[in-house]
């Protein structure tokens, strides 16, 4: 499979990092340069990387793309407009190879989810974000995040998490939500439906629908990345932030929600992220095409 | 005494915790309360609050120009400007008054020192950090600080200052360094010079240069504030922030410089602050207002 994934956000929000971390902790002998080996595309704005993740029973191609300087102006008029053309673009792209009748499509970058980082301000959305977020919204699925979550303490990032939620719905910003009667409900987090599962099909649904409930109460997920792998007491190497007043672990449900991001990106809901950017926004852009 | 202190950065750097924090740690039996009762002059980017901290030897009327919005919206073109027109119309409100032979001077708002806060991304200055500070420093005492200290690890807390120090020097903005040779330099802490200290003179000057440089080296100060308490673990209640991970503790020069900023600003250098601000800044405004 493919996933074309979009990170969002000024500079310094910790979206590299993010990035390799995510491909670090899913495969047991990653290979970080691997990202930067392969860049397909690079303009001022958009910065196009490959990645491929390949284990026994799983391999997925990642295709990251970055917003460099996305933010990072004094004058940030219509800085998502770079970001917009491209997810139009490669839609437009796909429309035009599709009507080619015997070449067929070749080439497909249709963005399945945007993850927009923001500023763990502790205070609300600034004027950019909303403005963003309003227009990305209606093209792909959108999956904010607060970044470097590890700024905030506990009742903070509570705090913060409610605020930004009030906002998004006052600004009727419509974020990707996990689907409580799709595809996926069958398939749980590793097996596919069916395959070797002696759990009654009821069940498997009520835990599915808790786990979906889940992954919305702790939205907008509070990100912490890291590339480099510390003892975490008890002998074990894990992705991890050392300060001096402690260590913040990458894979603990208690320090972040990492593995809740990570799942479903990249197993719970990686269909319904396919499925959605295929049969919802494509139709709705040649839609609009077509009639305009 | 009074120090004029301007706080300058985006919304959600801490700006407001920290002046609270350097008041409640200042005074034993600090009132928060009291700095938000004494609005003097509000704008939409300017804002004047008054705070008294008086002890037994120490009596030091603070007045705080906040300001708020800079920085935050989309198009920031010319963000410096509510500020850089706020410390040219002070000194030339005192040239006014100073003017008048019988009424004097009555209010003197001139700005004793600017900290300007650095958003902690861990890569550099942004274009805006830069407009910014090169106007500011012409025309007061900058002091740069590092905001949020605590979201970087102690590695990435020294890549970051060196960092910052590069771009300041190569932008030629000129901040305020505690100087080597002034009137400080007999007064130490806590004692103003001569009175009930018997240490030589020449040691005096020693440990006092030697004081000066740890600060320099220091620069940018990075800055942790907490107007909560928490135990230290030692019995003791300290200003701190508490993480699921750990305690950080703003008077901890392990964790942060929030106290040798303190006493450059209340102690050490606060008359140096207000002299350079009387002596030079003022002198060069006036000259350039007679001669302009
Ligand atoms: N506090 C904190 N810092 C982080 C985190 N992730 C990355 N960083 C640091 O933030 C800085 C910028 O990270 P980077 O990934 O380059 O950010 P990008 O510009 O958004 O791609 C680096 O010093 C990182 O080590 C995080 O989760 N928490
Ligand atoms: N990580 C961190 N958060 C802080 C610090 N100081 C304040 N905060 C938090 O940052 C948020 C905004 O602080 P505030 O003082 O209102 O920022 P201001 O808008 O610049 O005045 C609040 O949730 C504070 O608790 C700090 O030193 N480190």
């Amino acid at each position: 499979g493919v996933l074309n994934l979009m990170v969002c956000g000024e500079s310094g929000l910790g979206k590299t990092t993010f990035i390799n971390t995510l491909f670090q902790t899913t495969l047991k002998h990653a290979d970080p340069q691997r990202r930067r080996e392969l860049p397909i595309r690079r303009t001022v704005e958009i910065d196009v990387t490959r990645a491929v993740l390949e284990e026994k029973s799983f391999n997925l191609r990642v295709n990251v793309i970055d917003t460099p300087g996305f933010g990072d102006n004094i004058n940030n008029r219509k800085a998502w407009q770079p970001l917009v053309d491209f997810i139009d673009d490669q839609h437009d792209s796909f429309m035009r190879q599709d009507q080619q009748p015997y070449r067929g499509v070749k080439f497909d970058l249709r963005v399945h989810a945007v993850l927009y980082f923001i500023k763990p301000t502790g205070h609300g959305l600034k004027p950019l974000d909303i403005e963003t977020m309003k227009r990305l919204a209606t093209r792909a699925n959108l999956i904010p995040v607060i970044a470097k979550s590890d700024t905030l303490t506990a009742q903070e990032l509570a705090t913060f998490k409610s605020r930004i939620r009030q906002v998004i719905e006052a600004q009727e910003i419509r974020i990707f939500t996990p689907p409580l009667d799709s595809s996926s409900l069958g398939g749980g987090d590793d097996e596919p439906a069916g395959h070797g599962d002696s759990t009654p099909v009821a069940t498997q649904d009520t835990a599915a629908i808790e786990h979906a409930r889940q992954l919305i109460e702790s939205m907008p997920f509070a990100i912490v990345g890291s590339e480099k792998k510390f003892d975490d007491g008890k002998g074990t190497m894990v992705a991890a932030r050392k300060y001096p007043w402690g260590l913040v672990e990458v894979e603990n449900d208690e320090h972040c929600d990492f593995r809740k991001l990570r799942s479903l990106l990249l197993r719970t809901y990686l269909l319904d992220l396919i499925l959605t950017t295929e049969e919802i926004h494509y139709e709705a852009y040649r839609r609009l095409r077509l009639e305009g």
